[in-house]
């Protein structure tokens, strides 16, 4: 099963490189094995350079080119597969405005094209404006958790109460 | 095949019996820090077979368990069900005698200072049968499906010998 | 000197639980010293119960939960000496609009006690409108970075930007 | 005795020349991601004496460098400055030498392929200078006065017997 690796591999590069373009409206990135030249003892690197910088060391991005890297590589893996469910629990947090603002479009997109179901756990309201459904955690009696359905319109006043 | 409603009860800070439906599309849980969004997220690991401390935060399977607050009495039994609604073809032949109306309802129960065990659609299983169900679907709670909190940009910052298990799955 | 451990665990005891029942409107939280009856051996451990809450394993506290307690001890380490800078990287980032807030709050009352300059990076446009200065970073020319000075009200445009 | 100037030249992605007043209070630091906020940060932990890679997230004074845009060549060599006002009466004995107007001016220069050098007032010092000079003012780069991004829960997350250092700084 090496060449399913290989498959896999290059399906995903391609759709890495493709998605990573997308959320950083530019740059270059893509995937390499590495440490071996037996796909199935490889490693996998990320080769990763946004708009108008150099290609470097992973370690040197900011936090939230970090974080857009990785969605690039996350989404890459949930478009080519369907399961029960995809969870994201705040990866929204150390985005800026804009980028929050494209994580969402994409994230729109991936739903249509993958069929996966998403529960997306968020503090901030951009991202819950993209939202088909929403469901407020709430703890009125300490310590006893209850969940409310809210419209997208109350969410406001949610999001108020946090 | 996808998960169509959660069930949670004595489960972390989920003192009250809550259902939840999970629509087609982008769900989003929302509610301030402490409200109990992530214990949600762990509720579906767990129910999919997840029994790791670091995964779940706690030290064991009492951790789980509902151990009351301020104003309530802490409970003895924690309980995660998800129904599932499955497409008949899709399914490996020893789950179809499960299958009612398409539908497959997963549920786990764990007993304080007792272990933890499995329903499906009502039936009792072992741990491996959930393990064999979930590897089928190609999700199960520690597929690369559920990003935890603080953890988006763990890509990055891992080994690329860590990092090639993304591979591995999708392969 | 054992004295000037215990002084110092005394004095940071103090304030941490009274900075925590601040941010957390409520609760309760104590320092302990474990693994030793020596206080120059002992561990430093954490008794937390967030208002309504039990006292339960630090591990099961949620994100913002961790992060307020974290904040509520750094604080208390930060009046109780003066240096030439305090830095503080996105610290509000896992907190809700309301934790924001109650630690902006005090974030103005320890720079007015302890006359402590601090430098605060944040995303969040509440933290934004606590700030006496604003420098706005920007990366006109991509790849080199270049620091405006924001007025204050000027702020809302420089987050629009992002 | 108090930062009350910062200038960066070549560290990092800061090509141009930078200069950031800093006043009393609240100075906030904004921008998109990747702009240079945290890099600001890296370069006063770095005048001060930090050298670990984990803590600058290079592998090496190289990293630190300007490395060069799409639009800009790189550079060979990186500068930071900081301006303390300091009250005498607050300084060590060999450091009242170098105050001038009560003000210390601390800088660290890194040329590419060769080591960094420190300067207290434009006179040539060693590390081991700049590293007393900050335990006077008992902070400097490792002090728990900074706090990076993403490790603001850490204190939380920590062992014990490593939260303790807390306690061994403030006493
Ligand atoms: N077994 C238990 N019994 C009662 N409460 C529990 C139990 N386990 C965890 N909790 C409580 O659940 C809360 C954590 O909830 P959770 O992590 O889901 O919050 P959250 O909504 O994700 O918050 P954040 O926005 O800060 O991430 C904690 O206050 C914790 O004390
Ligand atoms: N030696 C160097 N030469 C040129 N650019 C560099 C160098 N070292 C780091 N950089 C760039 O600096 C950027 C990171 O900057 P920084 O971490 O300060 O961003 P930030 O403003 O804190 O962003 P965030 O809000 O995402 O945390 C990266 O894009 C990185 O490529
Ligand atoms: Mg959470
Ligand atoms: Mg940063």
């Amino acid at each position: 099963s090496r060449s399913r690796v290989l498959n896999a591999f290059n399906e995903i590069n391609n759709t890495f490189s493709f998605l990573f373009k997308k959320l950083f409206s530019g740059g270059k990135a893509y995937l390499e094995l590495v440490d071996s030249s037996d796909p199935l003892q490889a490693g996998l690197e990320l080769m990763v350079s946004p708009p108008g910088k150099k290609l470097q060391r992973l370690s040197l991005l900011s936090g939230g080119e970090k974080a857009l890297a990785s969605l690039a590589l996350i989404f890459s893996t949930f478009i080519n597969k369907t399961s029960p469910i995809c969870i994201l629990d705040e990866v929204d947090a150390p985005l800026d405005e804009g980028n929050v603002e494209k994580f969402c479009e994409l994230l729109k997109e991936v739903t249509n094209v993958s069929n996966n179901r998403f529960l997306v756990v968020t503090h901030n309201k951009i991202t819950m404006g993209f939202m088909n459904k929403l469901y407020g955690i709430t703890m009125l009696e300490p310590g006893s958790s209850k969940v409310v359905s809210v419209n997208l319109d109350e969410a406001e006043s949610v999001s108020a109460a946090e | 095949m996808f998960i169509s409603k959660l069930r949670i009860s004595g489960f972390k800070s989920f003192c009250e019996d809550t259902t939840i439906t999970i629509s087609s599309g982008l769900n989003g849980i929302i509610g301030p820090n402490g409200s109990g969004k992530s214990n949600i997220v762990e509720a579906i690991k767990w129910v999919m077979g997840e029994n790791s401390s670091k995964s779940l935060r706690g030290s064991g399977m009492n951790d789980l368990i509902f151990s009351g607050s301020a104003s309530k009495a802490s409970k003895n039994i924690a309980l995660v069900s998800i129904t599932i609604e499955v497409t008949k073809n899709l399914l490996e032949d020893n789950y179809k005698k499960f299958l009612k109306d398409n539908i497959i309802q997963v549920e786990r129960q764990a007993v304080r200072d007792s272990g933890s065990t499995y329903r499906i659609n009502g039936k009792e299983v072992k741990a491996k049968d959930i393990q064999f169900l979930f590897a089928d679907f190609s999700s199960g709670s520690r597929s690369s499906n559920i990003i935890d909190q603080g953890s988006v940009g763990n890509l990055v910052l891992q080994k690329p010998i860590e990092r090639r298990k993304v591979l591995d799955e999708a392969a």
